[in-house]
């Protein structure tokens, strides 16, 4: 089945997103 | 209105649900009275809103561990997808607490929730950090130690997410090993 990544990078821009 | 692009508007869903549990030593009650479900989550910003709430590790008091587990599964040895399984151990020493230890909790929470460790990612269970006097440890437990090929995968790859230099190893024990040991910790079944 497909899985659902995220790297580092993405997460951490996600951090202050409102 | 404004327009609102899209992908601000929905949440990122993770691949799993994990819960944070925290652990306050309390001499005079039972043990598992002082396990603490915090709350669980299954997106990127609910990850956020949690983590950017709850206390820094490094400022817990001593004798306090956090631990986030796949939801269900319990932080302990005992726990039916733990017991057949094991834990990569990350000693730090005393003044790692002010240098490492939230960089390496907040990288090894985005590592749980990111599943960075593509195809043995479904070996994963948690991971814990205990805050103690004597020395901080950091552990990430998987649910097999009889698979060598994840496991040492999985602490190849911790090492580097963490930046861990190939000369400093770290060192993985079976549950069961840790439960039965005699010395003061288990041997290591595995070392990277």
């Amino acid at each position: 089945g497909t899985k659902i990544f995220y790297d580092r990078h993405f997460l951490l821009k996600c951090r202050n997103s409102p | 209105g404004a327009m609102m692009a899209p992908d601000s508007l929905i949440k990122h869903p993770l691949q799993n649900r994990w819960a944070l549990w925290f652990f306050k030593n309390d001499r005079n009650k039972e043990w598992t009275a002082n396990l603490k479900l915090i709350t669980a989550f299954d997106t990127v910003e609910d990850f956020w809103a949690l983590y950017n709430h709850v206390q820094k590790a490094s400022k817990l008091p001593s004798g306090c561990d956090y631990s986030l587990f796949k939801d269900g599964v319990q932080p302990m040895w005992e726990d039916e997808r733990n017991k057949d399984g094991g834990r990569w151990l990350i000693n730090l020493n005393k003044n790692q607490r002010m240098t490492d230890l939230d960089n390496f909790w907040l990288e090894t929470l985005l590592c749980l929730i990111g599943e960075s460790f593509e195809e043995y990612s479904e070996d994963i269970c948690g991971a814990v950090v205990n805050i103690r006097n004597k020395g901080d440890k950091l552990s990430l437990w998987t649910k097999e130690a009889g698979r060598p090929d994840a496991i040492l995968k999985i602490g190849r790859k911790l090492k580097e997410r963490l930046s861990i230099p190939a000369k400093i190893q770290i060192g993985f024990q079976s549950h069961r090993d840790t439960m039965t040991k005699t010395g003061s910790t288990a041997k290591d079944r595995f070392r990277v």
